[in-house]
């Protein structure tokens, strides 16, 4: 009746001052944790006209701890030896096949390599490098270029004192 | 190989709470039902001979219930039992004239007050082993801690509920007083709202 309640007890005596509450799941909603609002409402305060957020206290309910512990048979189990052990044989199982595998590669490769000609791949890659400029004359940039013929450098007689 | 370990055998009591009777009010016969909820025995048959070391049950910031046991320490009772000081009593002033007291060290125009606390009547309150909700227990919330929480005393601001378990809220009972009567409410009942947390809170816990 109260606005804004998801939740109202039953009128109960006020001697002790105290309600008992147990935290059921349905008040979470699905949700992990949830924040709400307790408060008090005297008879003589009429439902509309109370607020429950005005003297209320604000805490949260929550599922359980997000720090998961073993519980006690869960330890058990385990002393027992009984152990959900698939993530065990999942880590295992990856470095296996890994390894596997680079085995059989090289003994692929060891016994296939008379029969591997790459000289045409390594070829071209070394033709690359290996480029040709060609005639100083004939590159487009130069080719207008009026350059001196090579001549011989001027010789000279050798004189008596040379020799 | 590790020997298997063989759970440990719960052990269970035959005792049942059973009903009882009681005279209050010097002549009406009235059959109490003894409940028990979260461990703790509400309206149960007061022993025969009154252990002044009787356990009684405390509440965590979270609303908790915790048995506490009074133990005597070099001849001083440590943690026992609550005193409530005046909270729950009624104070009642009286005025006397000379002509009433007759005392040797008063004028006879003088009018002497004196405030009476008058106790409770503990006929159900006597029937609640878990301490009760005062002023003195109020916590303080807020940035500054300068906010009191009346009327509760548990939960603590911010506590944490979990599911499956039972927590006591606890409030001052007199604080339910009717502004125009003065009178204590007799009936309260608790509501429990939905809040939307805002992001900077959210998921704060333990940070």
């Amino acid at each position: 009746d109260v606005k804004g309640a998801f939740f109202s007890y039953d009128w109960i005596k006020n001697v002790d001052g105290l309600q008992a509450v147990e935290v059921k799941e349905d008040w979470l909603q699905g949700e992990f944790e949830r924040s709400i609002v307790v408060s008090v409402q005297p008879r003589y305060i009429p439902e509309d006209e109370f607020d429950p957020l005005q003297n209320g206290v604000v805490l949260h309910i929550t599922k359980g701890s997000r720090v998961f512990k073993p519980t006690k048979e869960q330890l058990a189990l385990d002393e027992a030896g009984i152990t959900n052990g698939q993530w065990y044989y999942v880590a295992l199982s990856i470095p296996t096949v890994v390894v596997i595998f680079f085995v059989f590669m090289y003994f692929f490769l060891y016994a296939n390599g008379n029969n591997r000609d790459f000289t045409d791949v390594t070829r071209n890659a070394l033709n690359k490098k290996r480029r040709v400029l060609g005639k100083f004359s004939e590159m487009k940039r130069f080719k207008n270029m009026k350059n001196h013929k090579y001549t011989e450098l001027p010789s000279y007689k050798k004189t008596s004192k040379q020799n | 190989a590790r020997q298997g370990i063989r759970p440990k055998e719960k052990m269970t009591t035959s005792e049942e709470v059973q009903n009882w009777k009681r005279t209050i009010y010097k002549s009406i016969v009235e059959i109490v039902t003894p409940t028990v909820i979260a461990g703790v025995t509400f309206s149960a048959k007061p022993e025969e001979t009154p252990n002044p070391l009787k356990p009684w049950v405390s509440l965590g910031h979270d609303g908790k219930a915790k048995t506490i046991k009074p133990k005597i320490d070099k001849g001083q009772t440590k943690k026992g039992t609550p005193d409530y000081s005046t909270y729950f009593k009624t104070a009642s002033a009286h005025t006397y004239s000379y002509d009433e007291l007759k005392a040797h060290n008063m004028d006879p125009n003088e009018v002497f007050e004196e405030v009476e606390f008058i106790d409770e009547d503990d006929t159900y309150v006597s029937l609640n082993p878990i301490i009760r909700c005062t002023p003195h227990n109020y916590f303080f919330k807020g940035f500054a801690k300068d906010i009191s929480s009346e009327p509760f005393c548990t939960p603590y601001h911010t506590s944490r509920w979990k599911v499956g378990e039972t927590y006591f809220v606890t409030w001052y009972t007199r604080f339910f007083e009717h502004e125009h009567s003065g009178e204590v409410a007799d009936e309260v009942r608790v509501h429990l709202s939905y809040v939307k947390e805002s992001y900077a809170d959210k998921g704060n816990y333990k940070r």
